[in-house]
Formats: C-alpha cells, structure tokens, sequence
C-alpha cells in the first residue's frame, strides 16, 4: 500500500 | 494506543527499573551480561533514529529517551563504575555477540521495507532485539544460581514482546494495520527463546525455590 508506514510503535 | 501496547511498554519499564535496582542496590552486576547490555544500548540507539524528525507523542519521545538513556548508563555502570565493574562476570561472559550484530545488519540488508538508511536501520534494530538476549541466557546457564532480582529481570524482558504480539494481533482487527511481518516474525522468535527460561521460572516460582537453569 503506498501509504508511508511509520514506525509509530517503541 | 492499545493496553497490549501499553502493558508491554511498562512491562518492559519494569524490566529496566529491576535491572536498575539490582545494579544500584547490590552494587553489583553479577549474573548480568554486559554484552547484552551493549546490544539493547545498539537495538534503541539504531531503532530511534526518528527521535528527532518525527514526533507521535510526548508518551512516545519520551520512552524513547529512557530507553536510550538507561542502556546506555547501564553499559556505563558495568563497564565503569569502579565498584559495579569489579563484580562482572568477564570469563562467564563470552557470547562473541559480534557475530549477533553482523548476522542482523547483514539481513538487514536483505530483508527490509524499504532500501533508505532508516528502514534498513530500524529492521537491522528489530532483528538484533529479537537474539540480544542469547549472550544473557548464556551467562544464566553458566552462573547457575540466579539472584531474584536478575531472574525478575529476564522474566519481564522476555514478556515485553509477548504483549506486542498480543498489540499486533489486535492492531490487525481493530485498525486493519498490518504490523509489518519483520516485527512479527522477529517477535515470535525473541518470544520463543525465552520459552526454556520461562518454563525454569515458572517450576521456581511453583516449588518456591531458587532459580535453577541446568548446564
């Protein structure tokens, strides 16, 4: 999927 | 934010203050590995990279830090606090965890989201997490008895994960965010070298008697 994946998690 | 998420956060917390406590209490490191230390002091330096470029929240930069900071006095204490330093177990202590950081970086490279310095770092982070361990668990079996406060500490370190694979699987249903298979995978593997440890604990804790872990 094109959405940028962060990383939101610790 | 989930109360997977946020359990496994504090449980990891908890981890940390433990190990911190026995350091300052005892004024000894016995039993500890330092070479673990040092690959969780590499795990947050290389994961955190977006500490600065990218904010999520005041809870999130802030656990952040105390991560960072508290690998980093930890391997500090052990290395060189006159009086903490004196108790390492340096001819216990010889996992070549070089090796750890090599193979992780190396399939880091192979395996990642995207090919740009951060992802590659931040996938190279979750693979080292998911065997720094192995030099502690190592040195476990060699010391033989375990002191409470050390057994306290491997046992919430080894949890912490658990509760992120519990955050994923919810993650997946609620927000359909498909955790990203690195972090599940390496997850299941760094939950699954604390298996054996975990069984030694729970037989411990149910006889009421000293952690044993055998040779």
């Amino acid at each position: 999927d094109p959405e940028v994946k962060v990383h939101d998690e610790l | 934010m989930n109360i997977f998420r946020f359990s496994g956060d504090m449980t990891h917390l908890i981890s940390i203050l433990v190990l911190l406590l026995k350091i300052y209490a005892t004024k000894s490191c016995s039993g500890i590995s330092l070479k673990t230390q040092e690959l969780y002091a590499l795990v947050f330096l290389t994961r955190y990279l977006n500490l600065f470029t990218e904010f999520f929240s005041v809870y999130n930069t802030v656990m952040k830090l105390v991560f960072i900071g508290s690998s980093l006095v930890i391997v500090w204490y052990m290395r060189m606090h006159r009086v903490v330093k004196l108790s390492y177990d340096k001819e216990l202590d010889t996992f070549r965890h070089y090796f750890l950081v090599v193979a992780s970086f190396v399939l880091a490279l192979l395996v990642h989201e995207k090919f740009t310095f951060q992802e590659i770092f931040w996938a190279f982070s979750i693979y080292l997490e998911a065997i720094a361990i192995l030099p502690q668990l190592v040195l476990l079996q060699r010391s033989g008895n375990v002191d409470n406060l050390t057994g306290q500490y491997v046992f919430f370190l080894g949890s912490y994960r658990a509760f992120y694979i519990l955050n994923w699987i919810y993650r997946y249903f609620t927000e359909n965010h498909f955790a990203r298979l690195i972090s599940c995978i390496s997850g299941l593997v760094q939950t699954a070298l604390y298996a054996d440890f975990f069984y030694y604990y729970f037989i411990s804790w149910k006889n009421n008697k000293k952690l044993q872990l055998p040779a």
